[in-house]
């Protein structure tokens, strides 16, 4: 049979900022192919396909129900593969090899870490699995 | 392949989105 794709509503204009990606405008409708818990969506709309940014997208059928995994607060160990330096407030800076928590993951790719006393947004892109905690 | 994804960081949530969150 068919294969029934979610579709999502576009809430704000993303231009595109390389060539697999593609441009969105507020109110377009589109179907997302794949899911990838870095952030970027596969999705096709009208005739184009390529990626977008999960955070410019809403479900179309129930807006308000959340689709977001709860957050863990004990959190789960990750070790950096990439340095990040913060460019909002709430974002947090890492360099390469560091060990941290992931207490929540977030559809858009920017997951919510805590290092000691500090707590900060991070691309989870720049995170792998790093065992588990005693 | 077109279905690898981009290996930058997707851009943060727009500025509305990310009211409504909090």
């Amino acid at each position: 049979g068919p294969i029934i794709l979610d579709s999502y509503r576009v809430i704000a204009d993303f231009t595109k900022t390389s060539k697999h990606e593609i441009n969105l405008h507020t109110g377009d409708l589109v179907e997302i192919v794949e899911k990838n818990q870095n952030g970027w969506w596969f999705c096709q709309c009208e005739f184009k396909r390529g990626w977008v940014p999960a955070s410019y997208l809403e479900p179309l059928d129930n807006p308000e129900e959340a689709e977001e995994a709860e957050p863990n607060y004990e959190g789960e160990l990750y070790m950096t593969t990439d340095v990040y330096k913060a460019e909002q407030e709430d974002e947090i800076s890492l360099e390469v090899g560091e060990t941290i928590e992931v207490i929540h993951k977030l559809l858009d790719g920017w997951w919510v870490v805590r290092k000691g006393e500090e707590t900060g947004h991070f691309p989870s892109m720049f995170l792998q699995r790093a065992g588990n905690k005693e | 392949s077109i279905k690898k994804p981009p290996q930058n960081p997707p851009p943060r949530p727009p500025p509305e989105m990310r009211k409504k969150r909090v």
